[in-house]
């Protein structure tokens, strides 16, 4: 995945089975965006695999303040590349439960 | 404590805290 200078990470561990999972977003490198981030810390917050998209949850951050909304397409894509990478894996690791 | 929380109009929450200094890029 490109570096667009903000992290995903999980913020849990991850055992393939719950939809929602809990992630943790932060800005890397405020170089790297468009508008001036609030200058917040670490952005924790819960997703649902099944039924929400990244870019909702980048817009709510942007509605919420955290974001401008120049970087909506950024955090869109930061979201969109660890949920792929965590599908992914589930794939691989529980393909049964899947 | 230094987190603080902020909830989206459609019920999403959102917690923030300090991101540990190891994991941010040399500025």
């Amino acid at each position: 995945a490109e570096d667009t200078g903000v992290r995903v990470e999980l913020a849990e561990e991850d055992h393939g089975r719950k939809s929602s999972i809990a992630l943790r977003l932060w800005v890397e490198d405020p170089k790297k965006l468009k508008g001036k981030p609030k200058d917040n810390g670490a952005i924790e917050f819960t997703f649902d695999l099944e039924k929400e998209t990244p870019d909702d949850v980048a817009q709510e951050m942007v509605d919420s303040g955290f974001f401008h909304e120049s970087d909506v397409k950024i955090v869109a894509k930061s979201i969109r590349d660890r949920v792929a990478l965590i599908q992914w894996r589930r794939e691989r690791i529980w393909p049964m439960i899947q | 404590s230094s987190f603080t929380q902020v909830v989206h109009s459609a019920g999403r929450r959102f917690i923030v805290s300090p991101v540990p200094e190891s994991r941010l890029k040399e500025q």
